[in-house]
């Protein structure tokens, strides 16, 4: 981790549901690439860490200091991607579920 | 109607669930992690959907989940009977379509002894002849309430055709299904009568009949959804709704307060509190500020709200130190 840039960027994560003691239901996937975002949205943002206007804005303000106390922006996962879970059931019966927003695919500053 | 499995034979049932090597797991992985639940069709059918929508994205049935229920087999009046619990379905989730599943065993040969020969026939030809198919076959389904007998509420009969021997079949059922539970009775039996005389007591098999539910979950994009059905252990027990004080500290984290009363009242002082300035003559009304800052401060008599402020603040500023006592006391001071 010690040589990830410090701009807010996409975090590499692998998720084992054992670490999590969900594995005993869960048939599949045990293990997916879940990732998180981190790093710094400080004046000037870069424009691959795709401010929204409002982050812009608040992050002008708070360079300029007119305001005391605003936060700089947060690194937020920006693109999410879904994934299929193969599951039993309380009555341990099978069950796919599509779950959205489970893994990063890009992260922004908001 | 379709085979059996279509991706290479299922491993044999790996004991206990193993750990995933890679985060796309190969068929056989999760086949394996289904350990003996593996060997049945339901979990078969499940898994290829898995793999199904894990190759292509391609969503289930046009939702986003799939549920499988297995049936448990019952004799009743001598007959197979299928039960089915759909109870954990979850209110949230729209039924789209739902299928029904069996598999019509292969022909049994006959025994020697049951060879058919034509009766007196010259050159009795003792031919093998194979039952045919059955005639027909009745799938009927019914709803279970919770206080009804095995019987139920008929929801649906269906005269199949003679199906091939050997293969599954599907049957939508998906109006039964939605007429059970919006009459909330997920308790449901199935019946497949074949008008054979002595169909045989099937045996509870990876053959057994089940049935998947293709639905659309309208709270999966609710934020937290994948805790609803996947968080099996809740950190705070229902009905604790602050998280719980941590053990070292005492139940209640507020100081009980009590004044330790030394016996009956004499009087209607409180105790401890005995540095309090003589009792003024006329107990009024006074600001809490002036009781603390100066206790021998001259308490005046209430006056109106508008000259009242603008006494506050006179007296705040400049009000005497002297108190008024009566005159027995004057007398007394005067003469010490």
């Amino acid at each position: 981790q010690w040589d990830e840039p410090r701009v807010c960027s996409r975090r590499y994560l692998k998720v084992d549901f054992a670490d999590i003691g969900w594995n005993e239901w869960i048939i599949s996937p045990k293990s997916f690439d879940a990732y998180y975002c981190a790093g710094a949205c400080e004046f000037p943002m870069p424009k691959i860490v795709r401010p929204s206007n409002h982050a812009t804005i608040q992050s002008i303000v708070r360079a300029v200091g007119i305001v005391p106390g605003i936060p700089e922006p947060c690194c937020v996962p920006d693109k999410m991607n879904s994934l299929g879970v193969l599951f039993l059931d309380e009555n341990r019966n099978v069950v796919l579920k599509v779950y959205p927003n489970m893994s990063v695919e890009t992260c922004a500053c908001r | 109607g379709h085979r059996g499995p279509s991706w290479p034979s299922l491993p044999s049932a790996a004991d206990g669930l193993q750990r995933d090597k890679d985060p796309q797991q190969s068929p056989g992985d999760a086949a394996a992690a289904l350990g003996q639940g593996a060997q049945d069709m339901v979990a078969v059918h499940m898994l290829r959907l898995y793999e199904k929508y894990n190759r292509r994205g391609a969503r289930p049935g046009g939702g986003n989940t799939v549920r499988s229920f297995r049936a448990r087999l019952e004799m009743v009046d001598q007959k197979p009977v299928y039960f089915f619990n759909l109870t954990s379905m979850q209110d949230s989730e729209m039924i789209l379509t739902a299928t029904f599943h069996f598999y019509s065993e292969p022909p049994r040969w006959p025994r020697a002894r049951e060879v058919f020969c034509k009766p007196r026939a010259k050159n009795a030809s003792c031919r093998l002849l194979t039952p045919g198919p059955p005639a027909h076959l009745h799938l009927i389904f019914r709803s279970l309430s919770q206080n009804t007998a095995t019987q139920g509420l008929l929801r649906g009969a269906m005269a199949l055709a003679p199906p091939p021997r050997g293969l599954w079949q599907a049957k939508d059922i998906s109006s039964i299904i939605k007429a059970s539970r919006r009459d909330g009775e997920l308790l449901l039996s199935a019946q497949l009568d074949s008008g054979e005389k002595d169909p045989g007591i099937p045996r509870p098999s990876p053959h057994m009949p089940y049935i998947l539910v293709y639905a659309n979950d309208l709270a999966i994009s609710e934020p937290n959804s994948v805790a609803v059905t996947l968080q099996r252990y809740d950190p705070f027990p229902a009905g604790d709704l602050e998280p719980r004080a941590a053990p070292n500290n005492s139940a209640d984290p507020r100081v009980r307060r009590a004044a330790q009363v030394s016996g009956p009242l004499q009087d209607n002082e409180l105790p401890g509190l005995d540095e309090r300035p003589a009792p003024a003559l006329h107990a009024q009304h006074y600001h809490k500020h002036e009781f603390w800052s100066s206790p021998f401060r001259a308490l005046k008599p209430r006056t109106g709200r508008k000259d009242r402020k603008k006494k506050d603040q006179d007296t705040f500023t400049t009000s005497s130190q002297v108190l008024n006592f009566d005159e027995k006391t004057m007398q007394k001071a005067r003469r010490r």
